[in-house]
């Protein structure tokens, strides 16, 4: 495993002649990092640059007003502590998100793979980075909504990184707290679970219990039921650590300032960077022991899974052999409890860990995230335009209607009761409906005149509104169009 | 919406087609009557 020792050129967006070409000439895919929470996440080198970068692959029929929402929030931060967005493509039914690369994956799966927590000192570390991450986050007014250890990202270099943005939420002025549901349960704040309403502080909770999920392994709670957690977390004191002689005061009081119950008297991102926990914190180079161990036996685990499968025609799975006891690190002495190993194995570690309790436990806790309430209706009611759809659904009243009725209003004024002098067949509309007892006034002559014109009047009819739906649909196409020359990629 | 409106206008048509071929063989039953 190599490390880079220096600083690596920053890579803001994909130029745009690569947007213009198709992704697998801009990229060669290297190998699949995971699997994330809408699709597969693979390392790729971007050509041009030498760069290498994280693709998300997401199938086009999932969700896309949440990847979309994901992409939207990406795109709009510019913070070292944030993950970047490069660009995306339309690749056959899928979407190519490119992404910053974080090689050294999420801190939940440097955890599983060296089947050790965090000291002190890396944790401290990479709080710093998150806080400095979520401060950036509030001063935009997102909430990041599911913070947890998988979804923060080391790089290389040991600078941590926020990840998945596919749950977060934009503050507006209007709605300054916002009452869905949402996060991973054993991570979620009590005034998210209770649906009073929260804000930016929500994520500040459950970056406390990130910090004991990066100390023991697991966030409290996570040995029972999480539905039964979720009336628990409200209800309860906060939650400390199991045994709090093995953390230092500045560590436990920083753990109590994120998880104070009442959002109001509860610590900032701003506020808790002064924090003398954090404060004192290490550079991010002090992770590099760490990051080096965990991609070492990541390397090592994949030559023997690739040994095996020359071996045998078994598809063993990294994460079904990651089952050996997780002990604590410095203290030590702590008790064994058993990790069984993540159902995906991802880059961005995107939840779903599992977390088995010693050897008796029989609680399997799935620990995804979860949407209750859908934003939708937020958005729906942000937007304004149901009532403009509903005005442009109706019929419009065709135009031979309207001409049939004035001159009906003519005919009816001159009062000649039968067949009139104007017999032109192209000036000749229909009459409304249900009023179709005007045929019984014209003449038999008109009649069959009137019969004759009928097609060519409707071809013209249909011609005419044909012509004005695309004057409607050409500026769209012609959007399409424009985007199209782009290979369709932003 | 455009196929809404066009089912609207061959539908108007229809009906008003249907209007006068029933009033052309009305007058033609009501001429042989006369007849």
């Amino acid at each position: 495993v190599q490390m880079r020792s220096h600083p690596r050129r920053q890579l803001k967006k994909l130029s745009e002649d690569s947007l213009t070409k198709q992704p697998e000439e801009v990229f060669d895919v290297l190998e699949k990092l995971g699997e994330g929470s809408y699709g597969s996440v693979f390392k790729a080198n971007y050509k041009e640059m030498g760069e290498i970068v994280a693709i998300k692959q997401v199938p086009v029929e999932s969700d896309l007003q949440e990847i979309i929402k994901e992409i939207s929030i990406m795109q709009q931060c510019n913070s070292p502590h944030v993950v970047r967005y490069y660009g995306s493509y339309f690749k056959n039914s899928d979407l190519w998100i490119v992404m910053e690369y974080c090689g050294a994956g999420s801190v939940s799966d440097i955890i599983r793979i060296r089947n050790k927590t965090l000291t002190e000192d890396e944790i401290a570390t990479i709080l710093q980075s998150t806080l400095k991450g979520l401060e950036y986050l509030h001063f935009m007014r997102k909430i990041h909504r599911d913070i947890k250890a998988g979804n923060i990202l080391l790089n290389s270099e040991g600078q941590a990184k926020l990840a998945d943005f596919g749950v977060a939420g934009q503050l507006t002025d209007t709605m300054a707290k916002r009452n869905t549901v949402i996060g991973t349960p054993f991570w979620m704040a009590p005034e998210v679970i209770q649906e009073i309403g929260y804000n930016c502080v929500a994520d500040l909770w459950s970056l406390g219990i990130t910090a004991i999920e990066m100390a023991e392994g697991k966030p409290p709670y996570a040995d029972i039921h999480p539905m039964r957690a979720i009336f628990m977390i409200p209800t309860n004191p906060p939650p400390t650590f199991r045994n709090p002689d093995l953390w230092s005061e500045a560590f436990q009081d920083f753990v109590g300032q994120c998880l104070v119950k009442n959002p109001e008297k509860r610590a900032t991102a701003t506020q808790l960077l002064q924090h003398p926990f954090i404060k004192s914190a290490k550079p991010s180079s002090i992770l590099r022991a760490l990051i080096t161990d965990a991609m070492e036996i990541k390397l090592k685990r994949q030559e023997e899974a690739e040994q095996r499968e020359l071996d045998d025609d078994d598809n063993s799975d990294e994460d079904e052999v990651d089952q050996g006891t997780m002990v604590r690190t410095g203290t030590g002495d702590s008790g064994t409890i058993r990790a069984v190993g993540s159902s995906t194995g991802s880059l961005s570690g995107t939840a779903r860990t599992m977390i088995e309790h010693d050897d008796t436990g029989t609680m399997q806790s799935q620990l995804g995230t979860m949407v209750i309430n859908s934003d939708d209706d937020e958005d729906e009611d942000e937007g304004g335009t149901m009532k403009r759809r509903d005005e442009t659904m109706q019929p419009a009243k065709p135009s031979f209607l309207e001409y049939f009725e004035q001159k009906e209003k003519e005919a009816n004024g001159r009062n000649d009761g039968g067949g009139r002098g104007d017999n032109k067949a192209d000036n000749r509309k229909l009459p409304c409906e249900g009023d179709l007892e005007v045929v019984s006034t014209w003449s038999v002559e008109e009649l069959r005149l009137r019969l004759a014109s009928l097609d060519p009047q409707m071809e013209q009819e249909i011609e005419e509104i044909r012509q004005r739906y695309q004057s409607k649909r050409q500026p769209i196409m012609d959007a399409i169009e424009a985007k199209k020359r782009q290979q369709q990629n932003f | 919406l455009f196929m809404k409106e066009l089912e609207h206008i061959v539908k108007s048509y229809e009906a008003y087609r249907q209007a006068l071929l029933s009033e052309v063989e009305a007058r033609k039953q009501r001429q042989q009557w006369y007849a």
